[in-house]
């Protein structure tokens, strides 16, 4: 464990608590992508399929993952049945076997060990890459977005983007890499760019969050 | 060691 990584896992942390909190006090899911939060629940459950095989890295590991598998059915079930009403599915209309697919074919194509945990370690690592497209086409769709949803989205960013100088530093104090990983970690924070550029020139200046037209 | 590690990542 470094720094990099603890922060970044916070952040990962945080992004949760943002989203459960803009939910919980707003009582609405307006805004919020349900077809991105299943996904984040097809990335933890497949890609912590070794919580039930008996791996043990450590308590901090096992912790977050049953957290982050959690925590994500929740969220699911807020949209889908406690807040429903207020979740517009059509706005919602990114097709995710654009993302499903690629992904899988990609874990089949590049992973570690052609056995099924393998595979689904690598899809789930993809998968997450792309994720967060679904809750951007919103943003881009609506042209503008509250400001506690773009802080979601603003902490999960910075989330991936701490995983890359964790994984410099690794390589340096290890000597190891996990190419796959790196190569999707750097593609899933390059998607932030755009969102990041207004984020960081709007929304922390105090204005809105409103794409340009 | 290279290329594999143990997921020990989240």
């Amino acid at each position: 464990m470094n720094i990099f990584r603890l922060f970044g896992d916070l952040a990962h942390l945080a992004s949760i608590f943002i989203l459960l909190h803009k939910v919980q006090t707003s009582r609405s899911c307006r805004g919020i992508s349900f077809k991105t939060q299943a996904l984040y629940v097809a990335v933890f459950m497949t890609r912590y399929l070794d919580l039930f095989l008996g791996t043990w890295v450590s308590f901090y590991n096992t912790l977050m993952k049953l957290f982050f598998i959690g925590s994500s059915c929740y969220i699911l079930y807020l949209i889908r049945f406690q807040f429903r009403t207020t979740y517009d599915p059509n706005l919602d209309t990114f097709r995710v076997e654009y993302l499903l697919v690629p992904s899988f074919i990609l874990g089949l194509i590049f992973n570690y060990e052609f056995t099924l945990t393998e595979v689904m370690w690598s899809f789930s690592i993809f998968l997450e890459a792309v994720a967060i497209f679904p809750q951007l086409f919103i943003l881009q769709r609506t042209g503008e977005a509250e400001a506690i949803t773009t802080h979601y989205i603003a902490a999960l960013g910075i989330y991936r983007g701490l995983y890359i100088p964790n994984w410099i530093y690794r390589y340096y104090s290890e000597g190891s890499v996990d190419p796959i990983a790196v190569v999707a970690g750097i593609v899933q924070t390059g998607l932030y760019a755009d969102f990041f550029y207004v984020y960081f020139t709007k929304v922390l200046q105090g204005q809105r969050f409103e794409l340009p037209a | 060691p290279y290329p594999y590690r143990p997921h020990d990542e989240l």
